[in-house]
Parts: C-alpha cells; sequence; structure tokens
C-alpha cells in the first residue's frame, strides 16, 4: 500500500463501510452487490486483456463473448432481480457498453410496457432467451430529438392485414442504435402511422431484420454498422434501411393504441405513454451521471494524494499535489456533486418505478412532471457530469491523457449521454415547457403540486395565460 | 422583485430556500420576457424561440433546486452522526460552491447582498480545507475494485508508478523491440539520404 493512501485513510473521521451502506441503500446490498462482483472477478471466462491494447473489432469480439457468456451465467447463477442483473452486467463489461445495452434496457422493456399479453406471449419469452436479440430504433440520420420529424414510415395495408414499412429519404435512414449493425435480429422502430389515409403520429413496430439461423439481412432491409466514433468501440451502432417491407400487423405494439383489421385507429390514453420506455432511460442517466463521476473523482483524488510536485514551503519535500487549495477546489466540488448525483439518480429510479404503477392502475396525474423533471434532470446532470469527467482527467496532468488512467476511456463512454435520447439544449427546453405551463396555471389562479409547487409562492403579477 | 429570504449560509434548509427563489425568479423571468414578446404581436413559435435561452436557464435552475432540495432531504436519514457530519459539510460544499459559480443570479434577484456572496466564496474555501482530511476516504466510499475503475493512477493500493511502467510494456507496439516500420521505412529512407 502507497505511505500516503494509508495515513489519508488512517485519518479518516467516519467509517467508509457505513457510507458505503448508506450509497447502495443498506449493508445488505453492499453484501450482495459485492457478492455478484465477486462472482464476476473470480470467473476466469471473464478475464481478458486489456481491451486498450486491442482494435475496434477485437474490442467488438470481446464484448460480444462476454455478453454472450453473460446471458447464460446470469441463468447459472439465479439473478433475476433487474437491478442486479444491471449491476452483473456493469461488472462484466467493467462499465462499458455492450451490444446487448439495448436488447436488455430498450427492447425488453418496451415489450414489457407497450406490448398487448397476445403480444407478449409470442415475443417476450423467444426475447427473454435471446432467440431474438432485438434493438430500439428510433433516431434518424436527419432527426434526433425532435421525435416528431421522423419520417420512417409504417403504411396499414388493409387488403392484407399488413404494415409496410419504407425509409422513403436517406435522411429517414434510422442511425446510432446501439447493437443494430451487427447483433439484433429484430428492432423495435419507431414510425410515423399511416391508415386510412391519415397520418396518426408515431407508433411502435416489432420488425425482423435479419433471417433467425443465419443472421442475413432479410430482403428489403438494409443493415450495418455506422463505423468509428468517438468511443464506444465494442458497440456496433448501426443503421437501418427499409424498402416497403411487410410485417404482419400484429407487430405493432398495441397495448395502448390500436389499428383494426379494417384499418380503424384506437387512440390511446395519451400520447406521451409511447415515449414511457425514453423516460426509463433518461431517469436512469442521472445515475450514470453519477457513476461517472464519482469514478473520475476517485482517480482523480487517489492519484493527487500519491503525486507529489513542485514546492509549498523552500526547501522542504514536495507537498501532496491535494494540498493545494487549487486541487481541491478543482476536485472537491465535483466530489460533492457526485454525491448529490447519486441521491437523485436513486430519487429519480425510484419516482419511475412509482409512476409507472400509477400509469398501470390508469393514472397519469404526474406523467407530465415525470416527463419534464426526467428531460432537466438528465440534461442537468449529464451537462455536469461530463464536464466535470473532463475537470479529474485535467487534474491528472499528462497521465491523464494515457489511456492508462482510465480517464479518457470514462469520458469517451460518458460523453453520449449529453446528445443520446434526446439533446440536452431539447431536454432543457421540455422542462421549460413545464415551468411555463405551470407558471401559467399558477398566474390563473390554480395552485400546482410536486416539485414545481414553489411557483404557488409568486406574486400574483398577472400575465395573460397563454397555452405555448 | 427582492424575495424576502434570509439566508443563513451553513444551514443547508436555509440554502435550498434560496436555491427555490432562485429557481422561482428565473422562471418568473422567462415567463415575463416570453409575455413581453406575445405582446410584441410575435407568434407563439417565435416568442419561444427568441426567448429560449431564458427558458434554459430558467429549466437548469429548477434542476438545480430540485438536486439541492433531494441532497439535503438525505442528510436526515444518515443515522451515524460522523457520516452524516461528512456528507453534510459535502452538501454544504455542493450548495456554496453552485452559489458562488451563479452570485449574479442571487445578486440580482435580491437573493443574497454583495456581503453575503463574500462569506459564501470565502466558507466554500474553508469546506475544502475541512473536507480536505476526508477526501480519500470518501472516494473509497464508492467502494470501486480496482477490475471496475480500470486506472493505474487510481488503484486502491496507491502503487501508481511501478504499475504504469508495467502496463506501458504491455503495448501493442512494444511487441518487437525493433517495429517492422522500422525496416520497411525508416532504414531505406535511411540508406537513400
Amino acid at each position: 500500500m502507497n505511505a500516503d493512501l494509508r495515513r489519508e485513510r488512517a485519518a479518516a473521521t467516519f467509517q467508509p463501510e457505513l457510507l458505503t451502506n448508506v450509497l447502495d441503500g443498506g449493508a445488505e446490498r453492499t453484501r450482495r452487490r459485492r457478492e455478484i462482483e465477486a462472482l464476476v472477478i473470480n470467473d476466469p471466462d471473464f478475464q481478458h486483456e486489456d481491451l486498450n491494447f486491442l482494435s475496434r473489432s477485437q474490442r467488438y469480439e470481446q464484448a460480444i463473448r462476454k455478453s454472450s457468456l453473460m446471458v447464460m451465467k446470469l441463468r447459472e447463477h439465479g439473478i433475476a432481480d433487474p437491478d442486479e442483473i444491471y449491476l452483473f452486467k456493469s461488472f462484466v463489461h467493467r462499465g462499458h457498453p455492450e451490444p446487448l445495452d439495448l436488447h436488455l434496457g430498450m427492447f425488453l422493456p418496451t415489450l414489457l410496457t407497450q406490448a398487448t399479453p397476445e403480444q407478449q406471449d409470442r415475443f417476450f419469452m423467444p426475447s427473454w432467451n435471446l432467440e431474438i436479440i432485438g434493438t430500439y430504433a428510433q433516431t434518424e440520420m436527419g432527426h434526433g430529438s425532435h421525435i416528431r420529424g421522423l419520417e420512417t414510415t409504417a403504411t396499414y395495408d388493409p387488403a392484407t392485414q399488413e404494415f409496410i414499412l419504407n425509409s422513403p429519404t436517406v435522411t429517414s435512414i434510422k442511425w446510432w442504435p446501439g447493437g443494430l449493425g451487427k447483433s439484433s435480429n429484430h428492432a423495435i422502430v419507431l414510425a410515423q402511422l399511416y391508415t386510412q389515409g391519415q397520418c396518426k403520429g408515431l407508433h411502435a413496430f416489432i420488425v425482423p431484420i435479419r433471417q433467425m439461423g443465419t443472421h442475413e439481412p432479410l430482403p428489403g432491409i438494409t443493415v450495418g454498422d455506422i463505423g468509428p466514433k468517438f468511443g464506444y468501440d465494442e458497440i456496433d451502432n448501426g443503421y437501418l434501411k427499409m424498402d416497403n417491407f411487410r410485417i404482419p400487423r400484429e407487430n405493432m405494439l398495441m397495448k395502448y393504441a390500436q389499428v383494426e383489421p379494417d384499418g380503424t385507429y384506437v387512440k390511446p390514453l395519451s400520447d406521451k405513454l409511447t415515449y414511457g420506455t425514453m423516460v426509463f432511460i433518461r431517469s436512469m442517466i442521472v445515475g450514470d451521471s453519477a457513476r461517472a463521476l464519482s469514478r473520475a473523482c476517485t482517480i482523480a483524488i487517489r492519484y493527487s494524494a500519491v503525486r507529489h510536485q513542485s514546492e509549498l514551503k523552500a526547501g522542504e519535500p514536495e507537498p501532496q499535489i491535494l494540498d493545494y487549495q487549487t486541487q481541491q477546489y478543482k476536485l472537491f466540488p465535483l466530489l460533492a456533486t457526485a454525491y448529490a448525483f447519486h441521491f437523485v439518480g436513486t430519487y429519480m429510479k425510484d419516482t419511475y418505478r412509482r409512476i409507472s404503477a400509477d400509469i398501470i392502475e390508469g393514472d397519469l396525474s404526474e406523467l407530465p412532471e415525470l416527463h419534464a423533471l426526467s428531460a432537466g434532470l438528465k440534461a442537468f446532470s449529464s451537462w455536469v457530469a461530463n464536464a466535470g469527467v473532463e475537470e479529474c482527467r485535467m487534474a491528472c496532468g499528462g497521465h491523464g491523457y494515457s489511456r492508462c488512467s482510465g480517464l479518457p476511456d470514462i469520458y469517451v463512454t460518458f460523453t453520449p449521454c449529453c446528445t443520446y435520447e434526446g439533446e440536452n439544449t431539447v431536454m432543457m427546453l421540455q422542462t421549460a415547457r413545464f415551468l411555463i405551463k405551470s407558471y401559467m396555471q399558477v398566474g390563473s389562479g390554480q395552485r400546482v403540486t410536486g416539485m414545481v409547487s414553489y411557483l404557488n409562492d409568486l406574486s400574483r403579477q398577472h400575465i395573460q395565460p397563454q397555452h405555448v | 422583485a427582492a424575495r424576502p429570504v434570509s439566508v443563513l449560509i451553513n444551514d443547508p434548509v436555509s440554502l435550498v430556500e434560496a436555491y427555490k427563489a432562485r429557481a422561482a425568479w428565473l422562471v418568473e423571468a422567462a415567463a415575463k420576457n416570453l409575455q413581453a414578446e406575445l405582446n410584441h404581436r410575435k407568434s407563439r413559435e417565435d416568442a419561444w424561440n427568441v426567448t429560449s435561452v431564458d427558458l434554459v436557464r430558467a429549466s437548469d435552475a429548477h434542476c438545480h433546486y430540485v438536486v439541492v432540495k433531494l441532497f439535503t432531504a438525505k442528510l436526515s436519514e444518515i443515522s451515524n452522526a460522523a457520516v452524516r457530519a461528512v456528507v453534510t459539510d459535502l452538501c454544504l460544499l455542493y450548495m456554496l460552491h453552485g452559489i458562488s459559480k451563479n452570485a449574479g443570479d442571487f445578486l440580482q434577484a435580491g437573493i443574497l447582498t454583495n456581503t453575503q456572496v463574500n462569506q459564501v466564496n470565502q466558507r466554500v474555501k474553508e469546506l475544502l480545507a475541512i473536507i480536505r482530511l476526508n477526501a480519500v476516504a470518501l472516494v473509497d466510499s464508492f467502494d470501486f475494485s480496482d477490475n471496475y475503475l480500470g486506472s493505474v493512477l487510481g488503484r486502491y493500493d496507491g502503487n501508481v508508478y511501478e504499475n504504469m511502467f508495467e502496463w506501458a510494456k504491455k503495448s501493442p507496439l512494444n511487441k518487437t523491440e525493433v517495429h517492422e516500420s522500422f525496416y520497411k521505412y525508416l532504414k531505406p529512407m535511411q540508406a537513400k539520404l
């Protein structure tokens, strides 16, 4: 053990183990988390060469190998709780994304929340058993956060009771979804639904894209990898072009909205329900921000305790970098932020689950605020954490630039959070829409509840309430 | 308009009120600017677009308020006094640093005075020195294994430099003492010059 770190730890005024328990949500959870990690660390199947020394193709191959093993080991160990699956997965991939991320994180949850019982019977178990490997294809080459602008179409043909999926322009080609390029054989595709000559807005469709068994792309489907990126070397982010590709009517996810055999459209309870999965992911990103920042702070603060440089008093030994106030000023507010985001991440996860249960009961009253809050906090936390990881990297001097520090990997793996699942500025404006709406309600004499209830205290300066 | 908020800079609950007042102030400012644009008979969409910088600031302030509110609420749930004390210091640092970084809002909204902002800046520096003692233990509490952390600089045992050397030696470029490109390009080039 390095002498400096030994001395630092001996001087602490509290027991880290107790704080770890707080972060985990209890001592038992700490024990279980470590138990799950030990399953991975002690399993030779999951050992491999340092990814930094591999090519992109080798990294993708490693990730697929580990993901395939992971699925089997999850069964062997009897791990079925979603939180524990998530833990196991992140230990297997050491915080790196992996090709099955969207299958586990988006495809399965969407089936659970947006499919009818019949559709679940047909798709869920094959997906759970990885016969079906799915992804979630929403973003298009020319269309990102403004999902109402998506161009992909799904036109209903009552004569054959099929939907015709089409990518009418180059800009409508689905672009970015993880696992789409090489790994998946199905995709949940978000497309503009046309039936009886009318556009009914965005809906989700289960689209087979590769032949089961041979994994060859199906006729009318063009699919592939979008090429190297800033990071995410392990992931085959892909493109998907559909040339009037037909799927049965039953492949439209119909829990909320339906299309009858004759083409009649039945409206969902709320048009926000289609975005349920997105709200789920945005709520989780707050936790991801905490994790990225916590890792970066751990590296920068430990190294700042080990690293001695310059001179504070003439003739004396070089002090630890951590003794310089300027170094503390860089790192400690970020450390505090990591803790703050950890607690907020837990709150958002719990709140999403609570309100999702309400939605299933038909109570949508809190959905607008959850929608607004998850968008805003996703943007807020990912912007701060993104800048914070970079600050930690620079606080490590030149060595922070080497991949051995782990910081470049943390940065390139985390920074997509600022643009995916809704570009942050767009997210902030979504939250603003809710804030202004709430402000208008107060202005017209209504009271508002939840996190915006502070607006009730504003002086009654009359603004003509206009819907924006 | 000034908000009758008396801020105690060492009291997290009082600081939450300051953040709440800032959020309310920015939401109201954005709403009024939006209304002013609408009064200029701009279309609603145009009015929204030319106010969007204010709107993003309002959302940012709202989110900041939510974070400090949840962080402060967490403190009372921590049963061990020593742990609660150190996390309270972190919470205070987070909030005071946020005020320091966004002092303009707090001053313009009349939530804090100039003197108070100076006190905030001073208190931030004091908290740095207080947290310094526990910095390593605070990151240890995240409980990342070396395997998960994947960092030579951040290893738990702190044996950074010897492991950095071992790591570098494994670089693919070091598979041979002389890289094949020397024979393919450098040597022929040298022979020609």
